[in-house]
């Protein structure tokens, strides 16, 4: 489970402070299905950083199963996400001039899986998200739908407890983005992976069992 | 008005083939709304690059008003763009390091257009797209949706004839895009700008006087 206690977080801008997260307090509890919605700069991709442990709160406290996370250094942080966070970004964040199989192998390279089972393991999950025939061409020679499929199917390659995705179907027609959806749903029946999905997609936070609405870096519902 | 006459296009990926369009022929009336959908990889923004003359067919020909122009030089083509082309690229492409104001004004730089015109003209796109507050900031230091919108806004900047929007509302809120949506029908109102918009989202495909289907590079529908 992950427990945001009164998190905040200011950017410095062009000489200002952006307050771009207000006082978030949220319990994320194991095996959910989370929808975070919100209007376009209302803090979400903040939010869902800051919950992978990818970024640090201006003030505030993250638990990770009661245990202060936060603080923790970036090397500790890179650490604990290996092991338990899966993140799908909204602008994919693709290794350029890496293939798809080796993008997808990187969380397991990482983690120091040999080779074999890595190959194995990112070629079915490039199958499972309708990707093998292209496992061997780069980020830039795939359309936006395919890069962000490869993206999805990096994030769930360490078989993460926790599938933080950010729009995961933003650029995918319905049909892709059900079928995207009912695998996420099955890996969460079959291995109680919680799922924090960022969307704008009302089809999406609709199969949600909770739904939280970030307003102007404040939670809205609960 | 755009009028595609078979045309098709190749890629050349890992030593294969790719036939991203296989024929595609399509007129385009001067200002309709047109909608292009069909399933992630299917052709869509390859048929929008070449409508747009970011890259050449094949084989086959593009003509503008009866012109044929998919055989002119790299400068001949960027030189007819920027007089009559706008493009809303799916990964927004905007300028790394360089502030929302000066990414909207690049295409009236581009053309020569004197100073103090240029940011009256582009400070007043970005207010249109609700991003006046923030047009000091470099993409990195704007959202998702927030970079969408000034990729919007730079797209319109020189009063362009031709409007070429892939997936333009992919990572906005339904109000947002709704907003988004309402500003280019209104321009396409006052000015007779052709709208041709790739899009994921049923509601702005049933905006659209016209829908086209890509399936596997070739068109349903007309
Ligand atoms: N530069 C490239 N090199 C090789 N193949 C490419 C290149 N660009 C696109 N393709 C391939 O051409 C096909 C059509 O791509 P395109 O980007 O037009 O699809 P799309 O309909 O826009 O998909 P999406 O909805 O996912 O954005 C895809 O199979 C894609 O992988
Ligand atoms: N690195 C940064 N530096 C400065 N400001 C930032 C930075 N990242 C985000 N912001 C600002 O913080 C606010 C929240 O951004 P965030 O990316 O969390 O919004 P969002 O809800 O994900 O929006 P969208 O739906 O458009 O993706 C926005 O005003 C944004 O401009
Ligand atoms: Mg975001
Ligand atoms: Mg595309």
């Amino acid at each position: 489970s992950v427990r945001l206690d009164a998190v905040t977080k200011v950017y410095a801008v062009s000489g200002q402070e952006l307050p771009a997260l207000r006082g978030i307090s949220l319990e994320i509890n194991p095996g959910e299905v989370l929808a975070l919605v919100g209007s376009s700069g209302s803090g979400k991709s903040t939010l869902l950083h800051l919950s992978g442990l990818l970024d640090r709160p201006t003030t505030g406290s993250i638990f990770y199963e009661n245990r202060r996370v936060d603080q923790l250094s970036p090397s500790e942080r890179a650490v604990l996400r290996s092991r338990r966070v899966g993140f799908v970004f909204q602008n994919f964040q693709l290794i350029p001039r890496t293939t798809a199989l080796e993008n997808v192998e990187m969380p397991l390279l990482y983690q120091g899986v040999p080779s074999r089972e890595r190959h194995e393991r990112a070629r079915m999950l490039l199958s499972s998200v309708g990707m093998s025939d292209r496992e061997r061409n780069f980020p830039s020679q795939l359309s936006g739908g395919q890069q962000q499929r490869v993206a999805i199917a990096r994030a769930l390659a360490a078989s993460p407890g926790l599938l933080l995705a950010d729009e995961p179907t933003g650029n995918l027609d319905s049909r892709s983005a059900s079928s995207i959806l009912d695998l996420l749903l099955t890996l969460k029946e079959r291995s109680g992976m919680t799922l924090v999905l960022v969307t704008h997609d009302q089809e999406l936070a609709r199969v949600a069992k909770r739904l939280v609405r970030v307003r102007d870096g404040l939670l809205e519902g609960s």
